[in-house]
């Protein structure tokens, strides 16, 4: 028997908007520690890895493991059921064919019961290896979703270049080119704050498709900050937290010389 | 001239 409730339903809401133009299916795997689901898009240029740890929930059961094979977009047509302040409870029995959706709303004067049918995904997973970032960047999130929606008008890459202090975003083009610097913040306080940590002070400098920079910046409701990790011939992490129990992670392959 | 790689050529299959 597995069940979960979560007092924050819009955060499911908001997951399932950065997942579902992504990944079109996945296998939702919940255990003891919590629920997570991992998918790469079809050209596997991208791996997007969803964690809710249990004490995200204010109700977590999980007597055996239960896997969720669920259509993303099914699931986001019936969350979208789902008023933001709902409490959302996912219940499925073991060896589940199907997962039982319950939205609460937070009057409690209307309950929504739905039935999801679960479908066999044979997904292969990834291992993700452990790996020293030689930048680590903070940004508020909805800076980091302007400045790829802006540079994504120049042209198909954009090219993410971190030295000592500074973040560089930069795009070129037919019509010409941009480049977006910003600089570490002094004000480390507040939510706005830009911070830039280098493993060494050896600057580096990637560039990636801006297609999948903008489907990763459908999760920036998730977190006011987000995480950008590089390190030269590997694959970007940008993360999203969710709360202090959560986080949506894409690793986006880079664009590299032929 | 870039390429693009894929995720498949950095994580192997767990």
């Amino acid at each position: 028997m597995f069940e979960a409730r979560l007092l924050q339903g819009s955060i499911l809401k908001k997951a399932l908007e950065g997942i579902r133009e992504l990944i079109t299916s996945g296998n939702w795997e919940c255990s003891s520690a919590g629920i997570s689901m991992q998918g790469m898009d079809p050209s596997h240029v991208a791996l997007t890895v969803l964690m809710l740890q249990n004490d995200l929930f204010d109700q977590f059961r999980c007597d055996r493991n239960v896997t969720l094979g669920l259509n993303h977009a099914t699931f986001s047509k019936i969350l979208k059921c789902a008023a933001n302040d709902d409490i959302i409870t996912l219940k499925a029995e073991d060896q589940p064919d199907e997962c039982n959706l319950l939205f609460q709303s937070a009057n409690d004067d209307k309950t929504s019961d739905f039935i999801i049918k679960l479908t066999d995904i044979d997904q292969e997973t990834l291992g993700i290896p452990d790996t020293e970032y030689a930048a680590t960047v903070k940004v508020p999130s909805v800076e980091f979703q302007r400045i790829c929606r802006d540079l994504s008008q120049f042209g198909d890459t954009i090219i993410i270049s971190v030295k000592k202090g500074c973040v560089e975003f930069s795009g070129t083009g037919e019509i010409g080119s941009a480049k977006i610097a910003l600089k570490e913040s002094g004000n480390v306080d507040d939510d706005e704050k830009v911070s830039v940590e280098m493993d060494k002070d050896t600057p580096c400098s990637l560039s990636f498709a801006s297609r999948y920079l903008n489907y990763f910046t459908k999760a920036t409701s998730l977190s006011d900050t987000v995480t950008l990790q590089l390190c030269p011939e590997h694959p970007l992490v940008v993360s999203y937290d969710i709360g202090d129990n959560g986080s949506l992670k894409y690793y986006l392959a880079p664009k590299i010389e032929e | 001239k870039q390429v693009q790689s894929k995720m498949t050529s950095f994580f192997g299959v767990a």
